[in-house]
Protein backbone atom coordinates (compact mmCIF):
# COMPACT_ATOMS: atom_id res chain seq x y z
CA UNK A 1 0.00 0.00 0.00
CA UNK A 2 1.42 3.85 -0.92
CA UNK A 3 2.77 5.47 2.09
CA UNK A 4 1.97 8.86 2.06
CA UNK A 5 3.10 12.38 4.50
CA UNK A 6 0.31 11.27 7.12
CA UNK A 7 1.19 7.78 7.18
CA UNK A 8 4.91 8.06 8.24
CA UNK A 9 4.91 12.00 9.73
CA UNK A 10 6.19 12.63 13.56
CA UNK A 11 5.64 15.25 16.00
CA UNK A 12 7.43 18.90 14.97
CA UNK A 13 7.97 21.26 17.94
CA UNK A 14 7.18 24.59 17.62
CA UNK A 15 8.00 28.03 18.98
CA UNK A 16 7.02 31.18 18.82
CA UNK A 17 8.78 33.81 16.73
CA UNK A 18 9.13 36.27 19.45
CA UNK A 19 11.75 33.72 20.96
CA UNK A 20 15.66 33.73 20.94
CA UNK A 21 18.08 32.14 19.44
CA UNK A 22 19.59 29.80 22.13
CA UNK A 23 15.37 28.91 23.22
CA UNK A 24 15.48 27.41 19.77
CA UNK A 25 18.78 25.68 20.71
CA UNK A 26 17.55 24.29 23.89
CA UNK A 27 14.09 23.32 22.10
CA UNK A 28 16.26 21.47 19.13
CA UNK A 29 18.07 19.43 21.61
CA UNK A 30 15.34 18.83 24.54
CA UNK A 31 13.11 17.40 21.37
CA UNK A 32 15.98 15.68 19.67
CA UNK A 33 14.25 17.72 16.20
CA UNK A 34 16.62 19.01 14.14
CA UNK A 35 13.87 20.66 12.69
CA UNK A 36 11.51 23.06 14.28
CA UNK A 37 8.37 25.58 12.97
CA UNK A 38 8.26 28.52 14.15
CA UNK A 39 5.07 30.28 14.60
CA UNK A 40 3.41 33.61 15.38
CA UNK A 41 0.06 33.70 16.85
CA UNK A 42 -0.46 30.15 15.60
CA UNK A 43 0.64 30.63 12.14
CA UNK A 44 3.28 28.95 10.48
CA UNK A 45 5.91 31.54 9.47
CA UNK A 46 9.01 29.82 9.47
CA UNK A 47 11.16 26.72 10.20
CA UNK A 48 14.39 26.91 12.21
CA UNK A 49 16.71 24.07 11.83
CA UNK A 50 20.77 23.11 13.18
CA UNK A 51 21.78 24.82 10.33
CA UNK A 52 20.50 28.45 10.13
CA UNK A 53 21.94 28.03 14.52
CA UNK A 54 24.67 27.04 13.14
CA UNK A 55 24.58 29.94 10.50
CA UNK A 56 24.17 32.20 13.61
CA UNK A 57 27.07 31.21 15.01
CA UNK A 58 29.64 31.86 12.26
CA UNK A 59 28.41 35.10 11.70
CA UNK A 60 28.24 36.00 15.66
CA UNK A 61 24.34 36.81 15.74
CA UNK A 62 22.93 36.65 18.81
CA UNK A 63 20.07 38.24 21.33
CA UNK A 64 17.91 38.36 18.22
CA UNK A 65 13.90 37.49 17.71
CA UNK A 66 13.66 34.15 15.33
CA UNK A 67 12.55 36.87 12.35
CA UNK A 68 16.11 37.15 11.76
CA UNK A 69 17.75 33.43 11.21
CA UNK A 70 14.14 31.51 9.76
CA UNK A 71 13.91 30.47 6.38
CA UNK A 72 10.55 31.84 5.69
CA UNK A 73 9.61 30.33 2.36
CA UNK A 74 8.78 26.59 4.22
CA UNK A 75 8.99 23.98 1.68
CA UNK A 76 6.23 21.38 3.51
CA UNK A 77 4.70 18.19 2.45
CA UNK A 78 0.71 17.95 1.91
CA UNK A 79 -0.64 15.00 3.91
CA UNK A 80 -1.18 12.70 0.49
CA UNK A 81 1.98 13.38 -0.23
CA UNK A 82 3.54 9.97 -1.58
CA UNK A 83 7.17 8.76 0.03
CA UNK A 84 8.69 9.56 -3.60
CA UNK A 85 7.28 12.72 -3.75
CA UNK A 86 9.14 13.79 -0.17
CA UNK A 87 12.01 12.08 -1.08
CA UNK A 88 12.03 14.52 -4.70
CA UNK A 89 11.45 17.46 -2.42
CA UNK A 90 14.24 16.86 -0.30
CA UNK A 91 16.61 16.51 -3.35
CA UNK A 92 15.09 19.43 -5.07
CA UNK A 93 15.67 21.92 -1.70
CA UNK A 94 18.44 20.12 -0.78
CA UNK A 95 16.37 19.71 2.70
CA UNK A 96 16.42 16.73 5.42
CA UNK A 97 12.53 17.46 6.69
CA UNK A 98 9.61 19.10 6.10
CA UNK A 99 6.72 19.73 7.79
CA UNK A 100 3.57 18.36 7.42
CA UNK A 101 1.00 21.30 6.46
CA UNK A 102 -2.72 21.29 5.39
CA UNK A 103 -4.30 24.34 4.94
CA UNK A 104 -1.87 26.30 7.07
CA UNK A 105 -2.31 23.52 10.23
CA UNK A 106 0.81 21.86 10.96
CA UNK A 107 0.38 18.34 11.45
CA UNK A 108 4.03 16.79 11.91
CA UNK A 109 7.39 16.24 9.89
CA UNK A 110 8.99 14.14 7.73
CA UNK A 111 12.58 13.38 7.62
CA UNK A 112 14.94 11.72 5.28
CA UNK A 113 16.50 9.26 7.99
CA UNK A 114 12.96 8.14 9.01
CA UNK A 115 12.27 7.13 5.54
CA UNK A 116 15.59 5.86 4.91
CA UNK A 117 15.80 3.37 7.51
CA UNK A 118 12.33 2.24 6.66
CA UNK A 119 12.88 1.74 2.80
CA UNK A 120 17.23 1.71 2.58
CA UNK A 121 16.83 -1.88 4.66
CA UNK A 122 15.09 -3.53 1.61
CA UNK A 123 19.12 -2.34 -0.31
CA UNK B 1 28.10 -3.68 -9.24
CA UNK B 2 28.50 -3.39 -5.14
CA UNK B 3 28.91 0.09 -4.47
CA UNK B 4 30.97 0.89 -1.60
CA UNK B 5 32.11 3.87 0.59
CA UNK B 6 35.26 4.85 -1.36
CA UNK B 7 33.21 5.21 -4.60
CA UNK B 8 30.51 7.34 -3.24
CA UNK B 9 32.41 9.20 -0.91
CA UNK B 10 32.93 13.31 -1.05
CA UNK B 11 35.74 15.32 0.32
CA UNK B 12 35.33 15.93 4.61
CA UNK B 13 36.34 19.20 5.71
CA UNK B 14 38.95 19.32 9.10
CA UNK B 15 40.03 21.62 11.62
CA UNK B 16 42.50 21.82 13.90
CA UNK B 17 41.23 21.00 17.79
CA UNK B 18 42.92 24.00 19.01
CA UNK B 19 39.98 25.68 17.43
CA UNK B 20 36.69 27.73 18.59
CA UNK B 21 33.23 26.98 18.17
CA UNK B 22 32.62 29.88 15.92
CA UNK B 23 35.63 29.07 13.63
CA UNK B 24 33.98 25.59 13.00
CA UNK B 25 30.79 27.04 12.24
CA UNK B 26 32.59 29.35 9.92
CA UNK B 27 34.10 26.15 7.97
CA UNK B 28 30.74 24.01 8.21
CA UNK B 29 28.92 27.04 6.46
CA UNK B 30 31.43 28.16 4.12
CA UNK B 31 32.26 24.08 3.05
CA UNK B 32 28.45 23.40 2.66
CA UNK B 33 29.06 20.43 5.42
CA UNK B 34 26.73 19.43 8.23
CA UNK B 35 30.11 17.34 9.72
CA UNK B 36 33.77 18.42 10.12
CA UNK B 37 36.51 16.15 11.21
CA UNK B 38 38.38 17.66 14.03
CA UNK B 39 42.65 16.89 13.78
CA UNK B 40 45.27 16.90 16.26
CA UNK B 41 48.40 16.84 14.96
CA UNK B 42 46.83 15.50 11.55
CA UNK B 43 45.14 12.38 13.36
CA UNK B 44 41.39 12.06 14.18
CA UNK B 45 40.26 13.08 17.10
CA UNK B 46 36.53 13.49 16.45
CA UNK B 47 33.82 14.60 14.57
CA UNK B 48 31.65 18.06 15.00
CA UNK B 49 28.58 18.60 13.71
CA UNK B 50 25.81 21.60 13.31
CA UNK B 51 23.86 18.88 16.07
CA UNK B 52 27.31 20.14 18.41
CA UNK B 53 27.13 23.75 18.00
CA UNK B 54 23.74 23.63 18.03
CA UNK B 55 23.77 22.27 21.67
CA UNK B 56 26.77 24.14 22.81
CA UNK B 57 24.32 27.39 22.00
CA UNK B 58 21.47 25.72 24.27
CA UNK B 59 24.15 24.91 27.15
CA UNK B 60 25.50 28.64 26.37
CA UNK B 61 28.96 27.37 25.95
CA UNK B 62 31.10 30.15 24.45
CA UNK B 63 35.37 30.70 23.69
CA UNK B 64 36.54 27.08 24.64
CA UNK B 65 38.40 25.00 22.05
CA UNK B 66 37.01 21.94 19.97
CA UNK B 67 37.62 19.37 22.63
CA UNK B 68 34.84 20.84 24.86
CA UNK B 69 32.37 19.91 22.13
CA UNK B 70 33.04 17.34 20.13
CA UNK B 71 32.05 13.54 19.79
CA UNK B 72 35.66 11.79 20.42
CA UNK B 73 34.08 8.24 19.91
CA UNK B 74 34.24 8.40 16.32
CA UNK B 75 31.63 6.31 14.18
CA UNK B 76 33.53 5.90 10.82
CA UNK B 77 33.34 4.14 7.59
CA UNK B 78 36.30 1.82 6.15
CA UNK B 79 36.45 2.38 2.30
CA UNK B 80 35.04 -1.10 1.03
CA UNK B 81 31.93 -0.75 3.46
CA UNK B 82 28.84 -1.63 1.31
CA UNK B 83 26.02 1.04 1.23
CA UNK B 84 23.86 -1.08 3.52
CA UNK B 85 27.09 -1.37 5.80
CA UNK B 86 26.80 2.57 6.02
CA UNK B 87 23.21 2.55 6.33
CA UNK B 88 23.19 0.04 8.96
CA UNK B 89 26.07 2.01 10.65
CA UNK B 90 23.54 5.20 10.55
CA UNK B 91 20.48 3.75 11.81
CA UNK B 92 22.33 1.81 14.94
CA UNK B 93 24.06 5.08 15.89
CA UNK B 94 21.12 7.53 15.26
CA UNK B 95 23.84 9.77 12.59
CA UNK B 96 23.48 10.89 9.30
CA UNK B 97 27.35 10.88 8.49
CA UNK B 98 30.53 8.80 8.64
CA UNK B 99 34.32 10.08 7.90
CA UNK B 100 35.76 6.77 5.77
CA UNK B 101 39.03 6.51 7.60
CA UNK B 102 41.49 4.00 6.53
CA UNK B 103 44.19 3.28 8.87
CA UNK B 104 43.65 6.15 10.53
CA UNK B 105 43.65 8.45 7.80
CA UNK B 106 40.37 10.26 6.90
CA UNK B 107 39.76 10.23 2.85
CA UNK B 108 36.29 11.32 2.52
CA UNK B 109 32.52 10.85 4.53
CA UNK B 110 29.91 9.48 3.42
CA UNK B 111 26.42 10.72 4.53
CA UNK B 112 22.62 9.56 3.76
CA UNK B 113 21.14 12.56 2.31
CA UNK B 114 23.86 11.20 -0.50
CA UNK B 115 22.97 8.08 0.04
CA UNK B 116 19.33 9.00 -0.23
CA UNK B 117 19.42 10.69 -3.23
CA UNK B 118 20.85 7.84 -5.17
CA UNK B 119 19.04 5.16 -4.36
CA UNK B 120 15.70 6.34 -3.49
CA UNK B 121 14.55 7.70 -6.67
CA UNK B 122 14.28 4.32 -7.48
CA UNK B 123 11.27 3.50 -5.32
C1 LIG C 1 19.87 24.07 2.29
S1 LIG C 1 19.84 23.19 3.83
C2 LIG C 1 21.42 22.40 3.87
C3 LIG C 1 21.72 21.71 5.18
C4 LIG C 1 20.95 20.39 5.51
N1 LIG C 1 20.90 19.44 4.42
C5 LIG C 1 19.54 20.73 6.02
O1 LIG C 1 18.56 20.14 5.56
O2 LIG C 1 19.43 21.56 6.91
C6 LIG C 1 19.96 24.45 5.07
C7 LIG C 1 18.84 25.48 5.02
O3 LIG C 1 17.63 24.86 4.58
C8 LIG C 1 16.58 25.37 5.35
N2 LIG C 1 15.52 24.37 5.41
C9 LIG C 1 15.58 23.12 5.91
N3 LIG C 1 14.40 22.50 5.81
C10 LIG C 1 13.55 23.37 5.23
C11 LIG C 1 12.17 23.34 4.85
N4 LIG C 1 11.42 22.28 5.05
N5 LIG C 1 11.65 24.45 4.26
C12 LIG C 1 12.40 25.54 4.04
N6 LIG C 1 13.69 25.64 4.36
C13 LIG C 1 14.27 24.57 4.95
C14 LIG C 1 17.16 25.66 6.72
O4 LIG C 1 16.37 26.59 7.42
C15 LIG C 1 18.56 26.11 6.38
O5 LIG C 1 18.60 27.51 6.26
C1 LIG D 1 22.93 11.37 17.75
S1 LIG D 1 23.10 12.55 16.44
C2 LIG D 1 21.44 13.16 16.25
C3 LIG D 1 21.30 14.31 15.27
C4 LIG D 1 21.49 14.03 13.75
N1 LIG D 1 20.76 12.89 13.29
C5 LIG D 1 22.98 13.95 13.40
O1 LIG D 1 23.38 13.01 12.72
O2 LIG D 1 23.72 14.84 13.79
C6 LIG D 1 23.95 13.94 17.17
C7 LIG D 1 25.32 13.60 17.71
O3 LIG D 1 25.92 12.55 16.92
C8 LIG D 1 27.27 12.87 16.74
N2 LIG D 1 27.74 12.28 15.48
C9 LIG D 1 27.28 12.54 14.24
N3 LIG D 1 27.97 11.82 13.34
C10 LIG D 1 28.89 11.07 14.04
C11 LIG D 1 29.90 10.14 13.68
N4 LIG D 1 30.11 9.80 12.43
N5 LIG D 1 30.64 9.58 14.68
C12 LIG D 1 30.41 9.92 15.96
N6 LIG D 1 29.48 10.79 16.35
C13 LIG D 1 28.72 11.37 15.40
C14 LIG D 1 27.37 14.37 16.71
O4 LIG D 1 28.66 14.81 17.04
C15 LIG D 1 26.28 14.78 17.70
O5 LIG D 1 26.83 14.94 18.98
Amino acid sequence: SERTAKDIMIPIPTIDVNSNIQEASTLIIETNSSIIAVLSEDKLVGVVTVWDITKSNADEVGGVNLDKIMTKDVISASPDFTILDIVRGFEQHQISAMPVVKEGKVLGKVSSDLIAQRYLQHL
